[in-house]
C-alpha cells in the first residue's frame, strides 16, 4: 500500500536477491551492496536503493559497450571460441547475415573439424546466408583449415573471414593449446590476424562465465565477447563480474536460433533487463 | 564480557558443547557465501541452510572437531542424502520397447548424451537400441545423431528435415515394435521453457510415446535460472531423471542441487567429455564435496 519510506533490511535483503538470482555472482553482489549500506543514510525510499544499483550496473556496462568494426585491412578475420554448445557456429550464422546485409562478402571456416556433422551445420548457415564455407574432411588440423581459409580468402578477395572452432572446457590443457595454435597460425597466414578473436558466452551460465572469460583470455588475447540466449529467462548478469574484472567489449546479444536475432549489446537495456 | 568471549573460544577449541544456532553462524554465512558461488540457486540456498541449521542445532560436538567443521559436515551429509535419493538406475522394467525421451535447453548436451545413452544400454546391458532423430529444426541436428550412431554401431531412425516431430514419434515407435528393439531414445530440439509452442510440442511428444523416462539434460554450468527452467520443464513433460553434462570442467555443479530442490528428479548420469563412452554413474558424494567446494 505504501512506498517503502525507509530503506529496511527487507529491502536490503530483496536487493541482494534480485541481484543473486541474475547470477551477478558473490563478488559483485558484495561490491554494489557494500555500496548501498555506504550511501543507506541518504537513501530515503526504496525506489532509490533500485536506482543506485541499476545506476552501478548500467555505468560498469557502459564500459565495455563497444560496436564490433569492421577494420580498414582486408580480410579482416574473427576467431569464434567459447565452451561447448554456447552458440559459436550459430552465431558465426547471424553475423554472416549480418556483414553480408552491409555489403560484405563473407568467407567462413569450418574449423570444428572434431564433432559430429559440424561440418555440415556451419554449410548450411553458409547456405542460409550466402556466405561461401571452407572445410577440410572430418579430423582434418584446425590450424591448416584456418591457414587455408584466410589464404584462400585474400586470393579470393573476400571482406570477412569468420573463423568456427571447437567447443572447449577452459581447464583441458591440450585444447587450449590447440587453441593458442590456432591464433598463432592465423597471424602467420595474414599479418593482424585475427583481428577480433571474440568469446561466445551462453547467459545461462553461472560464475563459469567468468573463469571462461579468465581463462580463455590467457591463452589467447580476447577482443570481444557475444552473449547468447538472452531471449530465455536467464539474465546474463556473469558479464557484470566479467565486465569489472576484465573490461573485455560486449558486441553483441544473441536472442534466437535464427539468423537475424543478434541485437548489439545494449548497457541500458541489459540493466533494464536485470530488475525486469 | 571479555572473559564469556574467551570461555566460548575455549569451549569452541576444545570441541565442546552441543551446536548452538551462535557457535555456526560463521559456518553458515560461509557456506552461504560458497553455495551462491557454486551456482546453487538464491531460494534453494536459504532453505537448504534453514533446514541443515534446524537440524544441526542441539546435537553434540565431536570431541576433536569445532562447532563450524561439524557443522560443515551436517550439510555435506545433507546434500549426499538429498541428491543420492532415489533412483539412480535407468528404469527399463516394462515391455519393450522402452522409451527414453530427451529434454532440455539449446546445447545443454542432449543429443551427444542420447547417443552415450544408446552406446551404455548396448555395450554394457545387450540392448537392442534405437536413437531417434526429432529435432528438425537445428542445421544438420539429424546427422549429427545419424552421425554418432554410426560410429557406435547403433541404428538411427531415418528423420527427414522436413518431417513432423510427432509423426517421426510415431513412425519410430512402428520400427521399434516391428525390429524388436528393446529400448528407443528421442533426441528433441533444445528450447527455452517460455517457449509456448516448443514446451507445447514437447508435451505432445512425450504423450504419445508415453515413456518409461523423461531426462533433463542440464549443464553443469547453469546458473540461478536452473530453478524456473526445470520447474516448468517438470511441469510440463514430469521430469524422470536428470544428466548433468560437461562435468569434465570446472563449473561446481551447484545446478544439480537447485534442480533437486524443484523436481526431485535424481541424476541417473553424468557427462564427463564429448566422446561417446564419457558417460559416468552419478555418486552423490563427489558432486556434493565439489558444491560445497
Ligand atoms: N534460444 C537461443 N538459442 C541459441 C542462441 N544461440 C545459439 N542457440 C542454440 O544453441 C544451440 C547450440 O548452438 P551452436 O551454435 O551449435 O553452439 P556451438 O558453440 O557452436 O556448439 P559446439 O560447436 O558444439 O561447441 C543450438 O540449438 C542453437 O540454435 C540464442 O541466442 N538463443
Ligand atoms: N566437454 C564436454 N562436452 C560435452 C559433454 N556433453 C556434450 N558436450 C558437447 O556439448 C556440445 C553440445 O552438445 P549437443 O549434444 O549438440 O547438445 P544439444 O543439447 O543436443 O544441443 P541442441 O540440440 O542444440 O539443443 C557439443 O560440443 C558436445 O560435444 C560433456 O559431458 N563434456
Ligand atoms: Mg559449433
Ligand atoms: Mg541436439
Amino acid at each position: 500500500l505504501f512506498e517503502a519510506s525507509v530503506v529496511t533490511d527487507e529491502l536490503v535483503e530483496k536487493m541482494e536477491e534480485i541481484l543473486y538470482s541474475a547470477d551477478l555472482g558473490v563478488a559483485t553482489v558484495t561490491s554494489l551492496m557494500d555500496e548501498v549500506r555506504k550511501a543507506r543514510g541518504a537513501l530515503t525510499t526504496g525506489d532509490s536503493v533500485r536506482d543506485l544499483l541499476k545506476d552501478q550496473i548500467a555505468t560498469i556496462l557502459r564500459t565495455v559497450e563497444k560496436p564490433l568494426v569492421v577494420p580498414a585491412q582486408r580480410p579482416m578475420v574473427l576467431l569464434m571460441i567459447g565452451v561447448n554448445g554456447a552458440g559459436k557456429t550459430t552465431t558465426i550464422g547471424k553475423l554472416a547475415r549480418r556483414f553480408i546485409a552491409d555489403g560484405h562478402r563473407v568467407t567462413l571456416a569450418a574449423g570444428d573439424t572434431f564433432r559430429a556433422a559440424a561440418v555440415e551445420q556451419l554449410s548450411a548457415w553458409g547456405v542460409r546466408t550466402g556466405a561461401e564455407v571452407i572445410s577440410e574432411k572430418e579430423g582434418a588440423d584446425p590450424a591448416a583449415v584456418a591457414f587455408n581459409a584466410v589464404n584462400s580468402a585474400v586470393a579470393g578477395g573476400r571482406d570477412i573471414v569468420i573463423i568456427d572452432t571447437a567447443g572447449r572446457l577452459q581447464n583441458r590443457v591440450n585444447l587450449m593449446e590447440e587453441l593458442r595454435k590456432v591464433h598463432r597460425v592465423l597471424g602467420k597466414a595474414l599479418d593482424g590476424a585475427p583481428h577480433e578473436t571474440i568469446l561466445v558466452i551462453d547467459a545461462n551460465n553461472g560464475q563459469n562465465a567468468v573463469s571462461q572469460a579468465r581463462e580463455f583470455g590467457e591463452a589467447v588475447p580476447i577482443t570481444g565477447i557475444i552473449a547468447t540466449k538472452l531471449d530465455g529467462t536467464a539474465k546474463g548478469g556473469a558479464l557484470v563480474g566479467i565486465a569489472r574484472e576484465l573490461a573485455i567489449p560486449v558486441y553483441f546479444a544473441g536472442i534466437g536460433e535464427a539468423a537475424d536475432d543478434l541485437r548489439p549489446f545494449s548497457a541500458e537495456a541489459f540493466t533494464e533487463a536485470l530488475f525486469s | 564480557t571479555l572473559s564469556e568471549k574467551l570461555e566460548l573460544t575455549f569451549r569452541r577449541l576444545r570441541g565442546v558443547g552441543k551446536l548452538s544456532e551462535d557457535n555456526i553462524q560463521e559456518a553458515v554465512r560461509e557456506i552461504r557465501l560458497s553455495l551462491l558461488d557454486a551456482d546453487v540457486n538464491y531460494g534453494v540456498v536459504k532453505q537448504f541452510l534453514e533446514k541443515v541449521s534446524a537440524r544441526a542445532v542441539g546435537a553434540e560436538v565431536t570431541r576433536s572437531v569445532t562447532p563450524g567443521q561439524q557443522f560443515v559436515k551436517v550439510c555435506h551429509d545433507e546434500m549426499v542424502a538429498l541428491l543420492g535419493a532415489g533412483a539412480h538406475e535407468l528404469n527399463l522394467a516394462v515391455r519393450p520397447p522402452a522409451v527414453i525421451l530427451m529434454a532440455g535447453l539449446q546445447g545443454s548436451g542432449k543429443t551427444t548424451t542420447a547417443a552415450k545413452i544408446g552406446r551404455h544400454l548396448k555395450e554394457k546391458l545387450r540392448k537392442r537400441v534405437l536413437l531417434v532423430p526429432a529435432d528438425i529444426y537445428r542445421p544438420a541436428a539429424i546427422d549429427q545423431l545419424k552421425k554418432l550412431g554410426e560410429t557406435i554401431g547403433i541404428d538411427v531412425f531415418d528423420s527427414k528435415p522436413g518431417d513432423d516431430p510427432l509423426r517421426i514419434a510415431e513412425a519410430a515407435m512402428k520400427q521399434a515394435r516391428d525390429g524388436v528393439y528393446d529400448v528407443v531414445i528421442v533426441d528433441t530440439a533444445g528450447r527455452t521453457q517460455v517457449d509456448e509452442a516448443m514446451m507445447r510440442e514437447i508435451a505432445d511428444i512425450r504423450r504419445l510415446l508415453d515413456p518409461v523416462e523423461v531426462l533433463f539434460v542440464a549443464d553443469a554450468m547453469t546458473g540461478q535460472e536452473a530453478v524456473n527452467v526445470s520447474k516448468e520443464f517438470h511441469e510440463r513433460v514430469g521430469l524422470t531423471g536428470v544428466v548433468l553434462t560437461k562435468m569434465d570442467g570446472d563449473a561446481r555443479g551447484g545446478a544439480a542441487l537447485s534442480i533437486h530442490a524443484v523436481t526431485g528428479a535424481p541424476v541417473k548420469f553424468v557427462g564427463v567429455g564429448e566422446k561417446t563412452d564419457q558417460l559416468e554413474l552419478f555418486h552423490p558424494e563427489r558432486i556434493a564435496g565439489r558444491i560445497l567446494g
